[in-house]
């Protein structure tokens, strides 16, 4: 298999990426 | 004024997008639960321009030889790639039984009339594990042209998938296996081989009461 892959938490996201958006 | 605030370039635009499961021969809203759910359909000068994310910070996520997302990239144009985070709401009250529908549902437009090829590949680790892919012939209708994939087959892989991932007793742990799973939709023009829309899809379960959730995000490579 492929070497073990960075965290997403790890990489650079905007903070968005986490936010997760309120219902319109 | 969908132009930077959704998916699309001037040659094709996503107008919905959704995967979903439906009490078959109850066609109504009511029985139909939507995993994910894009509607691009009434685009406003209010909406926030999308954000960008470096597309090298998710190149592992997608099939990385030949045709992966590096090569698609790089062979452009760069203002028909994007990212989109789902947080996919798991919370339906619909039994699983027998006569149960898995479908998605997409629907494009253009000012061009074109036949397109639609590639979406499923990936686990970022490695390809089943590919669908469909062509659509364009039909005129107000004005522009609509490219319409109506409730296509949810393949088995992902009905499974989906099973596994409700079996699962916390967010977290779904969380977990969802970070490890990824969909590539590629849309090329069938006759010139032109790349339209290339979208990535990565996911978390959602936490709302009101269904599910995104963001969309243009891929960029400063």
């Amino acid at each position: 298999g492929k070497p073990d892959q960075v965290p997403m938490r790890n990489r650079q996201l905007p903070p968005s990426f986490w936010e997760e958006p309120r219902p319109s | 004024a969908w132009q930077g605030r959704s998916i699309g370039t001037p040659k094709l635009r996503l107008v919905e997008f959704m995967a979903f499961m439906e009490q078959q021969g109850e066609p109504d809203a009511y029985n139909k639960h939507l995993y994910v759910h894009i509607s691009q359909s009434n685009p406003s000068y209010s909406d926030a321009l999308l954000e960008s994310v470096d597309v090298r910070q998710i190149y592992d996520k997608f099939p990385e030889k030949k045709g992966g997302l590096k090569e698609l990239y790089e062979k452009g144009p760069p203002n028909a790639f994007f990212l989109v985070k789902f947080w996919a709401d798991l919370n339906t009250s619909i039994q699983d039984e027998p006569g149960i529908f898995y479908g998605v549902s997409s629907q494009y437009e253009s000012s061009e009339n074109m036949t397109i090829t639609c590639s979406s590949k499923v990936c686990s680790f970022g490695k390809q594990v089943v590919e669908k892919v469909e062509t659509e012939y364009a039909r005129f209708e107000n004005g522009r042209f609509l490219y319409r994939i109506h409730r296509s087959p949810m393949c088995e892989y992902l009905i499974n998938f989906i099973h596994k991932l409700k079996q699962l007793p916390e967010k977290y742990m779904m969380n977990s296996v969802l970070e490890n799973f990824t969909i590539l939709q590629v849309v090329t023009n069938r006759d010139t081989q032109e790349l339209l829309l290339c979208i990535a899809y990565v996911f978390e379960v959602s936490t709302s009461e009101h269904g599910a959730q995104h963001h969309i995000y243009r891929l960029v490579k400063d």
